[in-house]
């Protein structure tokens, strides 16, 4: 574990309970993309395979439940939830996400870390995290507006992948002393999809005006 | 095979 790390994970985590205090607060989901909450559902229930069967630590197994529970509450509020379904914006969350799952898939096949069930699964999971936040980015533009918390909720599920990176080049030069392609191919993709929407986050903050992606 | 030595992160 290192410091990168540890911030990222903690940042993914802030992400996780600002939508969730979001929808229960606010009883609305207005904004969020059902798509990409359904992504990530996929994203880790296909990386965290090997729950029941390695263990590394508490620390690892509590946030993967975490992780898990809290996606899938998420998911659920925005489904099922009696209230909170009535204000997802079903006709603007368009993308088609289908494809993405598709073409992660394929990918992940074509090229795997390993050719292995379990290995092409978490590859699968890496190429797909890398797109799961586009549904919700094209969500954002056909908002008229975005409210603060939904705002804080992208902004730190970007910047989570940001310190994966950096967390990746130290451990690179501390102890793996070797290239991993996939993830830091697909964590560079990710990080750079969230590009004009942390430039847009940040004039919003600079300037105190509402932030607002162009269409 | 090579041993995926990230599988120790989230």
């Amino acid at each position: 574990m290192n410091v990168f790390r540890l911030a990222g994970d903690m940042t993914h985590l802030l992400s996780i309970v600002v939508l969730l205090l979001k929808i229960r607060t606010t009883k609305s989901c207005a904004g969020i993309s059902l798509k990409t909450q359904e992504l990530y559902v996929l994203v880790f229930l296909t990386r965290y395979l090997d729950l029941f069967t390695r263990y590394f630590s508490v620390y690892n197994v509590l946030m993967k439940l975490i992780f898990i529970g809290t996606s899938v509450a998420i998911f659920w509020y925005m489904r099922y939830h009696k209230v909170v379904k009535q204000t997802y914006s079903k006709d603007l969350d368009s993308f088609r996400h289908y494809h993405l799952i598709l073409g992660c898939f394929l990918m992940a096949l074509l090229i795997p870390f390993d050719f292995s069930v379990t290995e092409v699964l978490w590859t699968f999971s890496i190429y797909l995290e890398a797109v799961a936040i586009l549904p919700q980015l094209v969500l954002l533009q056909k908002s008229r507006n975005i409210d603060n918390l939904t705002g804080n909720y992208v902004f730190l599920l970007g910047a989570y992948r940001a310190l994966y990176l950096l967390n990746w080049i130290y451990r690179f030069f501390t102890e793996i002393h070797k290239i991993r392609w996939i993830p830091w191919i697909s964590g560079l993709v990710q990080t750079a999809l969230y590009a004009d929407f942390f430039y847009y986050y940040i004039q919003s903050w600079r300037k105190h005006e509402e932030l607002k992606l162009p269409a | 095979s090579t041993p995926n030595d990230l599988k120790d992160e989230l």
